[in-house]
């Protein structure tokens, strides 16, 4: 009870770790410069739902994903990336992450304006959606493709423009045609390639950006599961946040909501809270299209866990809107999750599952008390995990584990 | 690297604010 008082214990009906049927309508963004977030796999995102039942990942699919992506963002850092042996035969903006992150939002593009619904993510720079003629393949999406001979706004990059030179950031090869094209690939084996292309892009009536850099994609593949495309928010200059950088500042944000039932925002420019604590971006990360940050300390309970200071700053951490799963250096991880099972010893354990091994079956409890998780970044910046960050449940309540996971090695 | 994921990230407002060199976070931020 003591430590309930004292805040280091969250006490949760078992039932609300399950995801719900039905949207929460009732969250609606206001701003002008806000565009509503939902989980592509929950209720709330419409245009895909017809065929959202069928085409719902299992959970061994999202944490499948999850472990490409997190390998593609290692190979990305890593001077010996796995994915430098692949040849390129266009001009590339290679090794990108894997493109099948979990929020959507729906922006508009094209004139007149058609909307498209698109993966946002924080590890990725380039916007592209499929385009028609879909000259050799296209995945299924629920909204018409953009065709660009019904827009009067787009237009294609030459390969003389040094707009397309922006794409080649590792020795892709020069344009084999007048037209500028790009690749990405993901690390699933996803990928696009298209068109490098002008078009207009309309957040809002308000936000409006002309000539805005996009790949028009005319031979996709990969786990985009209906989406139209994806809307790169990463930080080199093909990012949406320095191409609007005039505007915004590079400034946005975003709030992922508690359950996939719910909405949440992403948000252009504006305002700072004041209640809105800053943590550094690592010098580490500057050369890379990733957000670094510096954790300094882990708690669990109330209680700080004794990690060296030096098994963290080894390796640095970014942060990814697309990466389900926290992943730790594989030290801070397993005091993490130890500290966690001596205060979970009231509920029977069970195996592990994926890249998940601290799993607990809850299916007799109605009501547990787990213990609460916090981050501490460089700069003095505590954050007590949400609850919903804390538990997944990976198969009903019979498998409910904790949602962090080690990386295989603290340095490599 | 480590790497700070969304399910971590729920219920937070986080804030990249790249031209000063900083991301934030606030919580309660989707309410």
């Amino acid at each position: 009870e003591d430590e309930i008082t004292k805040g280091y214990l969250h006490i949760i009906k078992v039932k609300s770790l399950l995801p719900s049927t039905a949207c929460n309508q009732t969250f609606k963004v206001s701003n002008s410069l806000s565009l509503e977030v939902v989980h592509r796999s929950g209720p709330c995102i419409q245009v895909l739902n017809q065929e959202k039942a069928a085409n719902a990942p299992s959970n061994m699919e999202i944490l499948l994903r999850d472990r490409h992506r997190v390998d593609s963002i290692h190979a990305r850092l890593s001077s010996h990336g796995v994915f430098q042996e692949k040849q390129a035969t266009l001009p590339v903006q290679s090794g990108a992450s894997i493109g099948s992150g979990d929020y959507a939002v729906t922006v508009g593009l094209g004139t007149p304006k058609k909307e498209f619904t698109l993966i946002f993510d924080t590890g990725s720079d380039l916007t592209w959606t499929q385009c028609e003629p879909c000259a050799k393949t296209c995945y299924k999406q629920k909204e018409p493709r953009l065709d660009p001979t019904k827009s009067t706004s787009y237009k294609n990059i030459s390969c003389s423009s040094a707009f397309c030179k922006l794409l080649d950031t590792e020795g892709g090869e020069s344009c084999s045609s007048p037209t500028c094209l790009y690749q990405v690939q993901y690390g699933d084996g996803s990928y696009s390639i298209g068109f490098f292309a002008t078009e207009t892009l309309t957040l809002s009536s308000s936000n409006v950006f002309k000539n805005f850099l996009f790949g028009c994609g005319q031979q996709n593949s990969g786990l985009f599961r209906g989406a139209a495309g994806l809307l790169g928010l990463g930080r080199t200059k093909l990012s949406l946040p320095s191409q609007t950088a005039q505007k915004y500042k590079k400034l946005f944000s975003y709030c992922l909501p508690a359950s996939s039932s719910s909405k949440g925002y992403l948000s252009f420019g504006g305002q700072v809270s004041k209640t809105v604590k800053f943590t550094p971006l690592s010098e580490d990360f500057k050369s890379t299209p990733f957000y670094g940050l510096d954790i300094t300390e882990l708690s669990v309970g109330g209680n700080k866990l004794s990690i060296d200071a030096s098994i963290f700053s080894t390796s640095g951490t970014v942060i990814d809107s697309g990466t389900v799963i926290t992943r730790l250096p594989s030290t801070a991880y397993s005091a993490l999750s130890s500290a966690f099972q001596k205060l979970m010893t009231d509920y029977p354990s069970t195996d592990g599952y994926s890249i998940f091994d601290t799993c607990y079956d809850f299916s007799k409890n109605e009501t547990i008390k787990i213990p609460k998780v916090g981050v501490s970044f460089k700069g003095g910046v505590e954050m007590d995990i949400d609850v919903s960050g804390i538990l997944y449940p990976v198969n009903g309540l019979k498998k409910v584990c904790l949602a962090f996971a080690g990386n295989g090695d603290d340095v490599k | 690297a480590a790497i700070f994921g969304n399910t971590q990230q729920k219920t937070y407002q986080v804030v990249y604010d790249d031209a000063k060199g900083r991301v934030g976070f606030a919580p309660s931020g989707c309410n």
